[in-house]
């Protein structure tokens, strides 16, 4: 089952190494961005971790919705990895307009393994197709939703945001879902 | 099968992206670096991915082995990627010095997502134990394996390297396995 070893990966070698420090790369990007008015007045300091049930996944979330921009990237956290000298682990900002023009400032970023589950499902060599691609986006999501759940380290420094993707005609479907789970928090 | 999913994320999110681009991560880091000499006179400029049997990942090679000193990293690759603007992908340089003292440069890393596998056969939720993380190893090496052998855009960049564990009490053993591998290819 591919979408519980890569649920698994992405806990161990992503959330579990940044999200204990999410909050003080929030706390030194505020520090270095005071120029700016009004910066996470509204909006999330938790990892906004899309899911979409289609697995169709942007590089750039302007890209799927312009009410979406990107504002800039946290602070690089450098830690070695297998070999691999002062890796870098980064999220970016985006500012995220509601209908009435209203900003609220969010760390959001799809969840990477789809790319794989999506890129898998396009190639008959990796062994499953398209139909099965919707039950292994559920299974990652779950998975993933019961190993957070467990998590302290992680508590209370994530929220993961399944998009149906039912109502993608709507060119803001992005940027509400977005804002009504940033909203649900408060 | 936990081991066929990671092997087919480290290429489609990882090989993939980065082995087309080594060759001239190189150039340019020869180019930066002209004031070391013999930058490259030995060694390789393939990617040499280390898969030791019993998962037990270093995150810097010289604390296997005293023969073994780091360099300096390749330059950073920038990618868009799910929302993450210039995601970060960077390779290490190590030296490696044979017996005589002789040293090759090379590029080298372990897979990563090794580590994945030893860090969810130590946790009872993951649903695996040591025993089969053998297996899964071995599932992850040949599963990479195949799907390199038909990649063509990856193909003479990388050179998988299968670590046995039975000589580890060996001290320079991980230098001497690099440099058999490495002279192979001559
Ligand atoms: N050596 C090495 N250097 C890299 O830069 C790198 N980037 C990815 N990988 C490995 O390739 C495979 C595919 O990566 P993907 O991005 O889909 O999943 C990644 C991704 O969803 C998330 N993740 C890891 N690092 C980052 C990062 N810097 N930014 C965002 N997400 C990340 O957590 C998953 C597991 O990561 P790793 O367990 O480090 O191994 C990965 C994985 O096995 C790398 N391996």
């Amino acid at each position: 089952n591919v979408a519980h070893g890569l649920a698994w990966s992405f806990y161990l070698g992503y959330l579990q190494l940044v999200l204990p420090n999410l909050e003080d790369s929030i706390i030194s990007f505020c520090a270095s961005h005071r120029s700016t008015t009004h910066l996470w007045g509204r909006g999330s300091r938790k990892l906004l971790i899309l899911v979409p049930l289609n697995a169709n996944i942007s590089h750039k979330l302007e890209d799927e919705d312009s009410n979406i921009h990107f504002y800039d990237n946290l602070p690089n956290n450098e830690i070695d990895r297998a070999g691999v000298r002062g890796r870098v682990y980064k999220h970016s900002v985006y500012r995220v307009m509601d209908e009435d023009g209203k900003a609220s400032d969010c760390v959001v970023e799809y969840a990477t393994p789809l790319l794989t589950l999506y890129n898998m499902s396009q190639l008959s060599s990796a062994g499953f197709g398209e139909p099965e691609r919707r039950q292994q986006v559920l299974l990652f999501f779950r998975t993933l939703q019961e190993i957070l759940d467990n998590s302290l380290e992680c508590r209370n420094r994530y929220k993961l945001i399944l998009l149906n993707d039912e109502h993608e005609e709507d060119p803001h479907f992005l940027s509400k879902a977005i804002l009504r789970h940033v909203q649900q928090q408060e």
